[in-house]
């Protein structure tokens, strides 16, 4: 157990480095087994170095670059084992204009091996998918669906 | 494709019967402040078997059923029903589709079925283990928590273990 | 000391009723005394009506929801004492156009008595301030302040 | 008008001198992420006093001093000044233009400036006592913490005992 603990860590490790190079256009990222000799009860640091700036413990960052970190670590874990659907509510609310566009390129990369529902307010976010669903509250306190063709064209079918 | 829609009745605020189907590919769910995007998050939650209200944001379990609006009278039942495909054969079962449903009663307990007929939590979670589906690390990332992958305690970093286990 | 926290307390209570309603646009909520006895060591609880919807612990109302709430405890407290100058962080990052269009129609009612700095991403938000203050990494790690004409119209001086 | 310019020196990732000068109304900060913007709040709080490391995003004091990039060395001090204007009195001293300064060297204790004029951190709370600036309920509100204003925790209602106090 604390063997195929080792394997999955070793592979996260390496895979939570390069999609942290991919999400930040360069600069590297590193976990670190806080106790290396209890690696099963060992905490986990996460250090990071945005491009041209210093390696840090994640706590100096930016609430947007934690976000961006987090994200490649919540990739990183997902190469080693895809789950079949995956629903993400607003992760990329502290990000960027250039960073959303950074999230949706990488998730772009795993909508083929996954179904994956995004609930988000960003218009870059929501553009980027390949089917919308909408909710609303026309009587209030009483969610219902409405299904929205994408490029604007709202048909307002309800599916009840 | 896994998943081919979610129905929710009387689950939250979706006092009406709601069928979502779902696509391949990237779904946004998109609406205002309130309107229940973040509800259909519990409502999967919730049907894959989920024990904690807190992690539902809600007090009791019976919480999680419709509780009425200044015009609408509460609802006794909530239910949730997710349909499945199977082809890939990824699920330890010999039909192609599986319904997963999950019904509780004010002052009740849950109830489970499996394609109609009464199951157990436990046969809900076997038949979802190993699939990767739901406990698998981030696979269901709720609003306001994707801070919280980067604690570096123990035993916040379950993703490991449950990936290695 | 007890009579000066009821007092505020009182005024705080009343504020947050009103601008809660100017916030959601009806409804109504309430601030509540846990142990009305104890009043210096009592938590407070808090209690919301969005319109239509029923009166419920704040627990369970959505991320937006909770944002704008705070934003009219914030609102309330302001008015009782209001200070000089406001620091807002990034507090409308829950909420959707509609009630950023709320919350930035409050604040400019608070804007002739005092100064307020607002960080955010949002455009809606940056487009209803009255000063722009734009802040860059031309060189990486290394923070540098530039002017911003509003209407779009960058002249990038360089304060330094 | 009461806050007319912050100037930062050497403050996190304010390694070049930086001068902000803040007009009436409401300015907005702008910029993409990692670019500076809640430094500039981390600075505010820390000119007024501000003594908890946690709460500027540090582990220790001297980590607010600018640390190097891969171009440029760490430098070993960091300054913030802030200059008020005292034409309706609002501060208990003589003069129309009042000057606040806080300075940290590595390895050593925060120094203190009023109108240039070396101060104790009790010099810097008495003047701003009473203004309301500062230490009043939520007239400092960081990013990601508007959620804690909700919390029903006797200890987090800090805002009523000050207003009150
Ligand atoms: N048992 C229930 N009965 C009726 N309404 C409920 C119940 N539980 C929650 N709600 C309502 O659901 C709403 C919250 O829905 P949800 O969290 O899904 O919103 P959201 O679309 O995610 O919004 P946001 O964009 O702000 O995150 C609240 O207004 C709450 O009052
Ligand atoms: N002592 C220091 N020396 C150098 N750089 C520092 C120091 N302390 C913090 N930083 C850097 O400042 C950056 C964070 O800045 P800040 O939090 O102000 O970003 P921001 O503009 O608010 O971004 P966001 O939009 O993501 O919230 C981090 O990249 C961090 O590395
Ligand atoms: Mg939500
Ligand atoms: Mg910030």
């Amino acid at each position: 157990s604390t063997r195929r603990f080792e394997e999955t860590y070793a592979q996260v490790k390496k895979n939570f480095h390069s999609s942290f190079r991919v999400l930040f256009g360069g600069g590297r990222a590193e976990l670190k087994l806080v106790d290396p000799d209890s690696v099963l009860e060992s905490g986990i640091d996460i250090l990071a170095q945005p491009p041209g700036k210093k390696l840090e413990h994640i706590s100096l960052l930016s609430g947007g670059e934690r976000s961006l970190v987090a994200i490649a670590l919540l990739f990183a874990v997902y190469r080693v084992k895809p789950s079949p659907f995956c629903v993400l509510d607003e992760i990329d609310a502290a990000l960027d204009d250039k960073n959303i566009g950074q999230f949706i390129g990488m998730l772009a990369e795993f909508a083929d091996k996954s179904q994956f529902l995004i609930i988000s307010h960003n218009k870059k976010t929501v553009t980027s998918a390949t089917s919308l669903l909408g909710v609303t509250m026309e009587e209030s306190g009483v969610s219902k669906l409405v299904t929205i063709k994408l490029k604007n064209q709202e048909d307002a079918k309800v599916h009840a | 494709m896994i998943l081919k829609s979610i129905e929710l009745f009387g689950f939250k605020s979706f006092a009406d019967r709601t069928k979502i189907e779902i696509r391949d590919g990237i779904s946004a769910i998109i609406g205002p402040n309130g309107c229940g995007k973040s509800n259909i998050l519990d409502a999967i939650k919730w049907v894959l078997g989920e024990q904690s209200t807190r992690n539902l944001r809600a007090e009791k379990m019976e919480d999680v059923i419709f509780a009425g609006t200044e015009q609408r009278k509460a609802l006794n039942v909530a239910e949730v029903s997710l349909m499945l495909c199977n082809d890939d054969n990824l699920f330890p079962v010999e039909m192609s589709e599986i319904q997963v449903k999950r019904r509780i009663y004010r002052n009740a307990e849950s109830e489970y079925f499996i394609n109609n007929a009464p199951a157990k939590l436990k046969d809900v979670r076997e038949l979802f283990f190993d699939t990767g589906i739901g406990k698998t690390a981030y696979s269901i990332m709720e609003q306001g928590k994707i801070d919280a992958i980067l604690s570096n305690k123990p035993e916040d970093r379950r993703f490991i273990f449950e990936e290695a286990a």
